[in-house]
């Protein structure tokens, strides 16, 4: 795991998180789909630290501000069309997550072609967070993924990178799903 | 704050088009080698938007080199196919490298060095 440089991160007053998805963003019937995607994606990051998230209805004062974008969408930073660059977010405590509206985006079920959102919204929310990316390919917070693949729970690398950042949450064990590998273990090669 | 520094846009039939660049390495020309020194400018591998070439000099093996080990792949410098096939994935558009140190790779700690 990695920092931004920095090490930015939400002040020690600022524990319990608001969310707001940008208002009009998804349909009537992906509406509940897509807002469950992203309470379970605040939530996997929710068991392994101190923080906490609660959707808001207002997008304007939410702490995470959530939007789907194309093109060129004003934070000088334009998305490319379809796959190349999925999303970005912005370090602590900015709390902006943007993610490419031409992605075929996929809430539910699965697809090979498309590019499944909730594992997209853990990584994301991670660098909302102030993790950086990692090196170590099991993690949430390796930078690239293909499609029609799914990788939503943390990681070892990933709890301890938030855990340095914000302590731990005593009312859960480890969460990880993937511990470090065998190769780490002997050679140290890696980012911890 | 840190943030992602994009300015790269490839469409669909670019993106493709680094197939054709698996194989280069340095003192070679090749079209299209602008489009690899673009991209690794988007995520902080080459730090200073030059003029940009095809030509494969000494920044882009640097660079490349750099993109590899962060990614776990033979830090070769050339563009082998594992490389390319990498840098055609969907990915994150926050930048691996801000200001010029390599986020993904971090130092090792104590311990590793008690060991």
């Amino acid at each position: 795991y990695t920092f931004f440089p920095g090490n930015p991160r939400w002040p020690v007053w600022k524990r319990n998180l608001t969310y707001a998805i940008r208002p009009g963003t998804f349909s009537t019937s992906d509406d509940t789909a897509a807002r469950a995607v992203f309470a379970r994606a605040f939530a996997r990051w929710a068991a392994a630290t101190t923080l906490s998230f609660t959707e808001s209805t207002s997008y304007s004062t939410a702490d995470i501000r959530i939007a789907f974008f194309g093109g060129d969408h004003g934070d000088g930073e334009p998305f490319d069309g379809a796959l190349g660059t999925l999303a970005h977010a912005f370090s602590p405590p900015d709390g902006r997550l943007h993610l490419d509206a031409a992605e075929l985006w996929v809430v539910s079920g699965n697809s090979r072609l498309g590019i499944d959102l909730e594992s997209v919204a853990v990584h994301e929310i991670g660098h909302v967070l102030g993790l950086g990316h990692s090196s170590d390919e099991a993690a949430i917070m390796f930078p690239t993924i293909t499609t029609g693949t799914r990788r939503v729970e943390l990681a070892t690398d990933d709890i301890m990178g938030i855990q340095e950042l914000y302590g731990a949450n005593s009312n859960a064990g480890s969460t990880a799903s993937s511990p470090v590998t065998q190769e780490n273990e002997q050679n140290g090669a890696g980012n911890k | 704050h840190a943030h992602p520094s994009l300015n790269f846009n490839l469409s669909g039939s670019a993106w493709s088009s680094f197939y054709n660049l698996s194989g280069c390495h340095k003192g070679e020309h090749v079209p299209g080698l602008t489009a690899i020194k673009q991209y690794l400018h988007t995520f902080g591998y080459i730090p200073q938007n030059l003029n940009f070439t095809d030509d494969f000099d000494d920044s882009l093996e640097s660079a490349i080199k750099t993109y590899q080990q962060n990614f776990r792949l033979n830090a070769t410098g050339s563009l082998d196919s594992g490389t390319v096939r990498q840098m055609m994935s969907p990915r994150c558009g926050v930048p691996d490298v801000v200001n010029g140190t390599t986020t993904m790779m971090r130092s090792r700690g104590l311990s590793s060095v008690m060991r």
